[in-house]
């Protein structure tokens, strides 16, 4: 039976909030109904508050913080309704150095309950996999594939 | 429920078979610019029963059968393997390993296999549904995911919500 | 003509004074997500004339005014100069250097100045007019740009064309 | 005086043939107007073909070969109607290290002719800046910069 809209955006809301503090290392965030009467039109706007700054609209964020924001919101809905794996393609992409360490220590924490396959090129998400695969084109337009061993510095 | 192996050959940049064996916990998959990583997630929604070729990137199937290079030529079929662990039974079958194919031909047909047995894609979506795998899911982020979410205008965001529901 | 000198204050992020002078060749400007490198771009739009806020990232004008933090007061104006070399006399005035400051308030008012004169925008427009700086121009290319020109359908790229026209 | 729009996209098509072939180190690309004889509402295909592939619309390349397609086709615009300066908010954002390098590279020379401000998180792009700008928030949510020093290696 499908979960009622205003259930689902209570439970993903309430979740939302703890992962965003996880990321952005504290602050907070809010989710508001545009149109509260109106459920089946309704908008949604994401206000938050990085630690220290003012609550805004996500619109006035960084880009990488809006990525940040998204990234939140995705883990909160994973953890609201977990998947058995889950495929991320880049999702890192915008991240400075210290956002994608943030990142990375979650989704292992994450990955104690749900496979997942990572496709980046950051070293901090590379750093917490437990397998690695090298995708090259040594031959040019053919994709061949590599087993790598994670270096321990 | 998790992923085992995962078989391609003759889709996209794969004209040479690849095989990708998953553990439990985090495979992370990298390489240069057009190498072939989402490639790579394009064949597991491939395999999934993905009717929409918008999503794989490109206009009709045929695009996503390897094209050919310089010093090769096209292929004439694609055909991808997923290999899950299904030990809590949480696909609806008596087997403990299952097995998915899908094999798909210039002329835009497809086979579907179940365990070596063909099927119907009807019977791969029925598969997947209650574990929010597959279509209106979220287990496949693509690249640009995040972006959507992002420009989505306040209107547009519900739509998101309810996916995850 | 180049840049020389980029001033900041009371806008964005910019609570207090900041200065960049620019060399010809290349400035990179780094730091990490949320500091303040693209508030720099967007300070360049709005001294240059920029009415719509939408490109600024905010809704009203008074957005884009630094809106105080735990420990800090909102401030009540914003004030942007740029400095320009222009000894090349690529701008239409017997000046070498020129000089332009836009200053805005809460209320939502603007103040142009040219080499310390008050001014129209409509001044300032005229000024760049030639030299495809400012508005419709590409000299200022955004965080999500690329985005843009990959995502447009075929129809809607004719207006990435025009603009270079 | 508005040149004309076809004369316009020759000159930018031509261009861009060469700093596409620049970019990619080889290969080729081209502009297709979808319909010539309605100059007023044609639309603009570009196909591609990366060193070693086949011709193909740019909707299949990858993530990083798009990027780099555009950035193809703005530094043929800044090379067809160059502007006194410049300013490129991220654009190197979804490149690979090799591809950053390329990119870099090619920067520098067009900054022969025009004054180039570059925000960037890449160390290729930073090492052909002549002058390197940090912001800061070391007090959250206000913002300081300081001077840095590109350390040769
Ligand atoms: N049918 C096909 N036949 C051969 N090659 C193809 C086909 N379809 C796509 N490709 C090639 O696959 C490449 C794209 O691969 P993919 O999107 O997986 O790259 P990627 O590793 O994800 O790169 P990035 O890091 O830039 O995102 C393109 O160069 C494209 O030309
Ligand atoms: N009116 C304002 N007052 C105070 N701070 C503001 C105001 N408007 C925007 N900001 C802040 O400026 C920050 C965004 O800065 P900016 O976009 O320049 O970051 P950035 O350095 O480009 O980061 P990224 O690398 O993620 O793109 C946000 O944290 C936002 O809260
Ligand atoms: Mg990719
Ligand atoms: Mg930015």
């Amino acid at each position: 039976i499908k979960i009622k809209f205003k259930d689902n955006f209570e439970l993903i809301e309430a979740q939302f909030k703890e992962t965003f503090k996880k990321l952005f290392g504290g602050g907070r965030a809010e989710l508001i109904l545009t149109d509260p009467d109106d459920l089946l039109n309704t908008g949604i706007e994401i206000n938050v508050q990085p630690p220290g700054k003012k609550l805004q609209n996500i619109s006035l964020l960084s880009g990488g913080e809006k990525a940040l924001v998204a990234i939140s919101l995705l883990f909160a809905m994973i953890l609201i309704r977990p998947t058995p794996f889950c495929i991320l393609d880049e999702i890192d992409a915008a991240l400075d150095d210290a956002n994608v360490d943030r990142f990375a220590s979650y989704l292992k924490e994450l990955s104690k309950d749900s496979q997942f396959i990572v496709v980046t090129h950051r070293k901090g998400t590379m750093s917490v996999a437990d397998t690695l695969y090298g995708v090259t084109m040594q031959e040019k337009g053919i994709s061949k594939l590599l087993s790598l061993k994670l270096e321990t510095a | 429920m998790f992923l085992k192996r995962l078989e391609i050959i003759g889709f996209k940049s794969f004209a040479d078979k690849v095989i990708l064996n998953f553990e439990k916990g985090i495979t992370a998959i990298v390489g240069p610019n057009g190498s072939g990583k989402s490639n790579i997630s394009d064949a597991v929604r491939l395999v999934l029963g993905e009717q929409s070729i918008k999503s794989l990137r490109g206009n009709k199937l045929e695009d996503v059968i390897f094209v050919g290079t310089e010093k090769r030529k096209p292929l004439s079929f694609a055909e991808v393997t997923l290999t899950l662990d299904n030990s809590d039974h949480m696909l609806p079958l008596d087997f403990t390993e299952v097995v998915i194919t899908r094999k798909i031909f210039r002329s835009g047909e497809s086979e579907f296999y179940i365990n070596k047995t063909q099927c119907r894609l009807k019977d791969v979506y029925e598969l997947f549904m209650d574990t929010g795998i597959g279509r209106d899911g979220y287990s496949i982020i693509g690249q640009g995911k995040i972006d959507e979410i992002l420009v989505s205008r306040p209107e547009d965001r519900r739509q998101i919500f309810e996916e995850a529901s």
